[in-house]
């Protein structure tokens, strides 16, 4: 939607948040230089360099997103206000929800069933990916088109998905934070200004709200069962050397 | 442990954040 009914403002809060967000086409011109220089690192270094494997460019993608996801938060209003040590609570909390939920996004809005958008560009065919998955990584993708449907029925739009990352990001169930009440504020002032957002642009659709924050607990099903797959993939040494994937990896699983 | 934090610790201080 581009405009709400006349009379009803979206909250500032919401508009505040789009403010926020990223350029796409830049994250997305970053990410893909990134591997670039990365695929010609690789060539140079032998002449029989294989060309990377889908799950590894995945891992790539993946890494780098998590810088830009790194980015993202520091450049929060609300965030800003929190110590470092609380800063990386948080992250390591739902970083990889916050992957998922770029993932998820991306792939509402793509809207092909046979295929993953990476934010690079790049197509994968999910038929040739699930030839060589195992029976995780199977579920995994089922998982995620699943909840893609769900998403795409609702016809999610940019400024929840916004909301979305707040209200995973300001987790009130992370536990030993040195401002635990400003992240539970926090919270609250998120979800508030997404039920009005929505009442004020879908009020024909009053459920909408509630339907919404019943796919937070599925994403974040989600990005455990991810982070399971990522976690085995690493002890088996099949991720390659992604400097945050891998921190945060071990920073949670500590 | 700290050791595993360290890149995130320094995305997160470097520049303006303190």
């Amino acid at each position: 939607p581009s405009a709400p009914p006349a009379g009803l403002p979206v909250p500032a809060l919401v508009l505040e948040f789009v403010r926020c967000e990223q350029d796409e086409l830049q994250v997305r011109s970053k990410i893909s230089a990134h591997l670039g220089h990365l695929q010609q690192e690789q060539s140079s270094r032998s002449a029989k360099a294989e060309p990377l494997s889908t799950f590894g460019l995945m891992c790539h993608v993946a890494d780098q997103t998590l810088f830009s996801i790194v980015e993202w938060a520091r450049s929060c209003t609300f965030f800003k206000e929190l110590k470092v040590g609380d800063q990386m609570k948080l992250l390591h909390n739902c970083w990889s929800e916050l992957l998922v939920l770029d993932y998820i996004s991306r792939q509402v809005h793509h809207g092909k069933q046979d295929s993953i958008l990476l934010i690079t560009g790049q197509e994968v065919e999910l038929g040739s990916l699930l030839a060589q998955a195992g029976v995780t990584l199977a579920e995994l993708v089922q998982g995620g088109q699943e909840l893609v449907q769900h998403l795409q029925e609702l016809q999610l739009d940019r400024r929840e998905i916004a909301c979305f990352k707040y209200l995973i990001l300001f987790n009130p169930d992370v536990k030993l934070l040195e401002n635990q009440v400003y992240v539970e504020s926090v919270y609250e002032q998120v979800s508030g200004a997404l039920l009005e957002y929505t009442l004020c642009v879908y009020p024909q659709h009053v459920e909408r709200f509630s339907q919404l924050l019943l796919r937070l607990p599925e994403l974040r099903a989600l990005s455990v069962q991810a982070e399971d797959y990522l976690c085995y993939k690493h002890l088996s040494g099949e991720v390659p050397c992604n400097n945050l994937l891998i921190e945060m990896l071990h920073a949670k699983r500590a | 442990k700290k050791k595993d934090n360290a890149l995130l610790r320094y995305l997160l201080d470097k520049d303006d954040n303190t």
